[in-house]
């Protein structure tokens, strides 16, 4: 390298990209080690290409040998594997020379030597670029690497078993037995984990998952007794109160919008009489002014599709005023893109012919394929 | 897709792809209504504003769209919000079209399974996509059949991330039929009772596709989301604040 770089180069310009095929593409300088894997090495500045020929820490972590070493560490070939790896992956940057430190010659034939042969039995090969001849012996006159005491054996997303061995921190506290001596299994109560513990099981979850209208713990404990609501108010999915008389209504007032959810079903013994659940009460759709359209919407609001009947079916409970009636609103047909609950409203006198809705949807043509006609005859041959 | 064959023209008819300025094609995705299509949230990562993104139905061939390809804009991208990048779990977002598609052979909605419908282990269904295969990015789309894996079976495949009901797996221990790069967002679509297709999976991730040797891939389990699409396709067609 030359011994000074131009000021473009060392403020990281795009000119010094080694890419580019330019006067500066000789200039090296150190950069503090980003990637992860290698964030606990007795050094921290590196510098690149590295020895596996990556341009960058960004092409480093997403590499092949990202992927391979740490699986391949996991397997106990060797105590310094990982070391080793990281020496390929961020050399080691001398902050004087601005050159390159590599790993001995002796580190890099101890991890082939133990760790080649696991690799072949699942048809892998060891990394091509890091041929051992290349790297200078220790005691040379060129400075290289080899682990000291303190050296970590596995990477920061590995756990490290108290025999030594590493393996994956993902296998920590997972219910299975991965350390040889157990020891990742030890200690793995929610608390020591800063998560919350489900009552009545294991299971351990955020802290910020309680309440927040999603279960996630079993029989939905996460989300019990999360809200105090007054008695006319109901409790939304995500514990809001919301006074009862907005509920089902047409318009949000939940912030997750559960006041709307479930709001019209087909109910009754054949699945098919029409029921509005309006300010949290049961409703009967009295037929008067029903049209075909209205009929539409609802089976399109149930995700049901297209309605394939409609019947108005007389009131059986024959005590008047039992039934509490919704009536088809007077412009209905103005509010366009609103669901069916928000074109009804209710009224002071019953429901006049004393029918109610009855309707059965038909689904939609889905998931069928194009006709033969696309499609050759099968022939026999 | 590893190991497939090209698709007739229109075999497909729900199979879409998610296309956003000079990138093309970034991400598979599925019509299930004349408005709303599926994909998975990580195909947003970064960018999630729909002026980004176009969404291309009836295609076969990436390069030449053809007469039968109809192409629309978003309206808007609903993402799973309990989608967590790092074990991609929750990777599901619905995704609403401009105006509606015009229903033809080429273009079909494809069905969502009920709840609690799940396809059996072992058997045989098809993933779709213009995904990577192994030497090259196809322009033609691919198509290939894999076995349902079970959820314990598919656990014991994976060390790095862990497998939630909110997946499915399928493909080979071998890795010879698989997803790839490129298909993320594609169907996993399986046959039922007279010929209809019920749509079980989207491609999520897997282990290092080209390497085969490394276990199935791995689907969102889209019949966990069916209530939320439900939900959602509702909440953004009736409700107003």
């Amino acid at each position: 390298c030359i011994s000074s770089c131009p000021s473009v180069c060392a403020a990281g310009s795009a000119t010094c990209d080694p890419r580019h095929n330019n006067n500066n593409n000789n200039c090296t300088r150190c950069e503090p080690i980003s990637l992860e894997l290698c964030m606990n090495l007795p050094y921290n500045l590196t510098s690149y290409p590295n020895f596996l020929g990556h341009l960058s820490q960004r092409e480093s972590s997403v590499s092949w040998e990202s992927s391979l070493f740490p699986a391949l560490v996991q397997t106990g070939c060797y105590q310094y594997l990982m070391f080793y790896a990281c020496t390929l992956l961020v050399p080691k940057c001398d902050p004087v020379s601005l050159q390159r430190v590599p790993p001995c010659r002796s580190l890099c034939r101890s991890a082939k030597e133990k760790c080649e042969s696991v690799l072949g039995i699942v048809g892998l090969q060891w990394p091509e670029d890091s041929d051992c001849s290349q790297f200078p012996e220790e005691g040379g006159n060129a400075t290289c690497l080899l682990p000291e005491a303190g050296v970590e054996e596995c990477s920061p997303s590995h756990f490290k078993c108290r025999s030594g061995r590493c393996v994956l921190a993902s296998k920590r506290c997972d219910g299975h037995l991965d350390c040889d001596d157990h020891s990742d299994e030890e200690n793995c109560g929610c608390s020591e984990r800063a998560l919350w513990e489900c009552p009545g099981s294991n299971v351990c979850i955020k802290a910020s998952m309680i309440c927040d209208g999603i279960p996630d713990c079993p029989l939905l404990v996460d989300e019990a007794n999360c809200s105090v609501c007054r008695d006319n108010e109901l409790s939304c999915n995500n514990h809001q109160c919301v006074h009862r008389t907005l509920w089902c209504d047409g318009k949000k007032h939940c912030s997750d919008s559960s006041d709307e959810w479930n709001c019209v079903s087909l109910s009754d013994r054949s699945g098919s009489v029409l029921t509005v659940y309006r300010t949290a009460a049961e409703y009967q759709v009295c037929a008067d002014e029903w049209s075909h359209e209205l009929s539409e919407l609802t089976c399109n609001q149930l995700g049901l599709g297209v309605p394939s009947s409609v019947a108005m079916v007389a009131d059986q409970t024959g005590v008047p005023g039992r039934r509490r009636w919704l009536h088809v609103h007077p412009e209905w047909n103005l509010r366009n893109g609103s669901a069916l609950q928000a074109r009804l409203e209710k009224r002071s006198h019953a429901c006049h012919s004393r029918r109610r809705v009855s309707l059965f949807c038909t689904r939609e043509e889905c998931g069928v394929r194009p006709a033969v006609g696309l499609f050759p005859h099968r022939r026999k041959r | 897709i590893l190991g497939g064959r090209v698709t007739r023209r229109g075999a497909w008819p729900w199979q879409c792809s998610l296309q956003s300025g000079q990138s093309g094609h970034v991400c598979g995705c599925v019509l299930i209504a004349r408005r709303w299509a599926l994909t998975v949230a990580h195909c947003f990562e970064g960018r999630e504003s729909a002026d980004l993104w176009k969404v291309v139905l009836g295609l076969n061939n990436l390069d030449h769209p053809g007469v039968h390809s109809q192409s629309r804009g978003v309206r808007s991208i609903i993402v799973h919000p309990r989608y967590n990048r790092a074990v991609v779990d929750y990777d599901i977002s619905v995704v609403q079209l401009e105006s509606e598609v015009e229903e033809t052979a080429f273009v079909r909605p494809v069905c969502l399974p009920q709840p609690g419908q799940l396809p059996s282990p072992d058997s045989y269904c098809y993933i779709t996509g213009w995904g990577h295969m192994g030497n090259r990015m196809p322009f033609k789309l691919q198509e290939g059949e894999v076995r349902i894996i079970s959820l314990s079976q598919c656990q014991s495949y994976f060390d790095m991330k862990t497998i939630t009901p909110r997946m499915l797996c399928a493909g080979y221990e071998a890795g010879t039929v698989d997803s790839c790069m490129g298909d993320s967002g594609g169907p996993l679509v399986c046959e039922e009772d007279a010929g209809r297709w019920t749509l079980f999976g989207l491609t999520s991730w897997g282990s290092v596709c080209f390497s085969k040797v490394l276990g199935p891939g791995v689907y969102s389990n889209v019949t966990h989301f069916t209530p939320w699409i439900q939900q959602q396709i509702y909440i953004h067609t009736y409700l107003t604040d």
